[in-house]
């Protein structure tokens, strides 16, 4: 029988053994056996990739551990500006959002893109009218709020840098303001 | 940023990625996440990538096409591929990361430069793996 298989990640960065107490890495592990399970069965009965792409990237936007979705950090203005994009390798079709606000699960919202929209690529405002066109779920910003982020986010502001996904906050590991955002 | 590739039993591949971006980013700042190529690719052809890390960077090595291309044009494995694309080609561009990979058969990899990458993986012949540091 041909094999089916699933990866996922949950970002990456310096994580810090020193930062990171046994709770908080049970609580890490147990969230990625979770996603990963719920995209794995979908694959086991037969189901498509796409569908196993899109379900386990939903479980993982709506834990908080994660930057994206309900976890997602805080942008310069205290918004929470997302972005996400799905590719099916057959079709060769794809969807993608960027800088969306109050988008529960902007995967969701790049796939209905794929799948009922001439467009490949939709951003800001505009992407949000075509989710509500659609139906998909929006929530008010405060949803996004968790107050991990919200510390993460003064660190940086001090720092006057910006972090990626896991880096450590310790001083001096702010990605200074250049170039690269 | 969290991201994940499938090979279904149809020999299907996908691949999704989903983020909120850098903490504190200005100017509706954009990263490779939502840009097809550079953070999320899928082609039944050759593989199924999503990216994760320093999302200038992975924009300008236009990274996860790069992984694709080796494999349908220099015949690299998906292993080699992203090893090249995560370990030589981002290293030297300064870009910390990493990203996962599945190929039209099946076989799983993920690379990362960087000191952990939040990862897990299965297929239907055993493997099974959940883990955070290197």
């Amino acid at each position: 029988m041909p094999g089916y298989a699933l990866a996922l990640h949950g970002g990456a960065g310096t994580i810090l053994r020193e930062e990171m107490n046994e709770e908080l890495e049970k609580a890490y592990l147990h969230a990625l056996e979770e996603a990963l399970n719920v995209g794995y069965a979908i694959l086991e009965r037969g189901g498509s990739a796409i569908d196993a792409v899109t379900q386990c990237c939903v479980v993982l936007e709506d834990n908080v551990l994660f930057n994206a979705g309900k976890g997602s950090v805080f942008t310069n203005s205290g918004t929470h500006e997302m972005d996400a994009c799905i590719m099916d390798g057959n079709s060769l079709r794809a969807g993608a959002v960027t800088c969306v606000h109050g988008i529960r699960n902007p995967i969701l919202l790049a796939a209905e893109i794929m799948q009922h929209s001439e467009h490949v690529f939709l951003s800001g405002k505009g992407a949000v009218d075509f989710a509500l066109s659609r139906g998909i779920a929006t929530v008010p910003e405060d949803y996004f709020f968790t107050q991990f982020r919200y510390d993460q986010w003064m660190s940086a502001r001090d720092q006057q840098g910006t972090f990626l996904d896991h880096n450590s906050q310790a001083k001096g590991n702010a990605i200074p303001n250049k170039k690269f955002g | 940023t969290v991201g994940v590739v499938a090979r279904d039993i149809s020999g299907n591949i996908a691949a999704s990625t989903s983020t909120g971006g850098m903490t504190n980013k200005n100017y509706n700042r954009i990263g490779d996440t939502p840009v097809i190529g550079s953070g999320t690719y899928a082609n039944n052809k050759t593989c199924a990538i999503s990216c994760t890390g320093h999302g200038e960077i992975f924009l300008l090595a236009v990274a996860a096409y790069d992984v694709s291309c080796l494999m349908e044009y220099r015949d690299y494995s998906l292993q080699q591929a992203m090893d090249l694309v995560v370990n030589t080609k981002l290293v030297q561009m300064k870009g910390e990361g990493g990203m996962i990979g599945v190929d039209a058969d099946g076989n799983i990899s993920m690379q990362f430069n960087s000191l952990g990458m939040y990862r897990a993986a299965r297929n239907n012949e055993g493997y099974h793996e959940v883990a955070i540091y290197k």
